[in-house]
């Protein structure tokens, strides 16, 4: 899991059976009361949980979420929309939440930004074993981490960026990695039977898109991908291509395409990709 | 009852915040003390396991 803290904006990603919305009203509060800050915008997203009766109120169906959600932002966000965004597979759907205030009108230079998610399993198991510690290493959970982050070539993705990396015991990875004001993460759950790995990054429509979509397909060999990109500047059509011409030479085709707009949140592409092997 | 193994599907939230003050706005968010940050993440079930941060913006890593 992560959090990134910007002076106007907070980020939080969380995995496995954590609250997340439960952080909302906390951070209202602290925003508000120690910094004087208000709230003037909410995006919440995620995919298809693996086990789902696994989650706890407000993460038991999207509904809920929703529900949580209308009922926790403050009224002046008044722009929302849900959207569940499908897919071929009814196992693996986009969900978004998003609300805004009038105030929230995306900055010249945002209009060239993307926010892309990507969610991966089925791993392939001899590179997800990397992910998991060796018994005895005697090492911290920091330089464990380190190890993977070269070993997996995790940090060829951006060599630009100062990475953050963290090993669990006896298996899994977190990495933040930070290159001026951008950054990406990465989140590992190497077990066989429920293997997963996230990759997210924020970037300009004039990156090297192909060179860092390749390098995670190649570190973890997904069977199944789903590519969410966020962007405000009307690029859809333009990125969607460019993500279907970076991973099918990988032996990924893409199965699906959804697209959606959301008042002041922008364009949301949603596409999944399985493995021609399947 | 089927077997259920760690959920690795994340659920992510963004919140943007304003403020009146331009002094403030410098460091904004960042200016919350790392108890604050903590008592946050209690409400989520996580804790910080690592740190770094730029001129720019902080990351953790967090627990889970």
């Amino acid at each position: 899991s992560s959090l990134f803290v910007y002076p106007t904006k907070i980020i939080i990603k969380t995995c496995g059976t954590t609250q997340l919305l439960k952080s909302i009203l906390p951070l209202i509060y602290y925003a508000h009361h120690h910094l004087g800050l208000t709230l003037c915008s909410c995006r919440y997203t995620r995919g298809s949980f693996i086990f789902p009766k696994s989650q706890p109120f407000p993460h038991t169906s999207f509904k809920d979420e929703v529900t949580y959600l209308e009922e926790t932002i403050p009224s002046n966000l008044c722009y929302r929309k849900a959207s569940i965004m499908p897919s071929k597979s009814s196992s693996h759907s986009w969900h978004v939440f998003t609300a805004s205030d009038e105030s929230h009108i995306p900055y010249d230079h945002e209009n060239e930004l993307f926010t892309m998610e990507i969610c991966m399993t089925e791993l392939d198991p001899i590179l997800a074993r990397k992910f998991f510690r060796r018994p005895g290493d005697e090492k911290t959970g920091d330089s464990a981490g380190k190890e993977m982050t070269e070993l997996t070539g995790i940090n060829e993705i951006n060599p630009e960026a100062y990475i953050c990396d963290f090993a669990f015991d006896p298996c899994g990875y977190s990495m933040n990695g930070i290159d001026g004001d951008w950054y990406s993460t990465i989140h590992v759950t190497p077990e066989d039977g429920y293997s997963y790995a996230s990759f997210e990054c924020v970037g300009s429509i004039t990156d090297d898109l192909v060179h860092v979509l390749r390098k995670v397909v190649q570190i973890f060999r997904p069977a199944t991908m789903s590519v969410s990109t966020t962007s405000c500047g009307g690029y859809s059509n333009d990125m969607w291509t460019r993500v279907v011409g970076a991973v099918e030479p990988m032996g990924l085709k893409c199965r699906s395409c959804a697209m959606d707009q959301f008042p002041a949140a922008g364009s949301v592409v949603f596409q999944t990709f399985t493995a021609r092997r399947k | 009852m089927a077997v259920s193994g760690f959920e690795g599907f994340e659920k992510r939230l963004e919140l943007h915040f304003f403020g009146d003050d331009p002094a403030l706005l410098q460091m904004g968010l960042r200016k919350l003390d790392f108890e604050s940050i903590q008592e946050i993440l209690q409400a989520v079930q996580c804790t910080v396991v690592s740190a770094v941060g730029n001129s720019y913006f902080d990351a953790y890593v967090l627990s889970e």
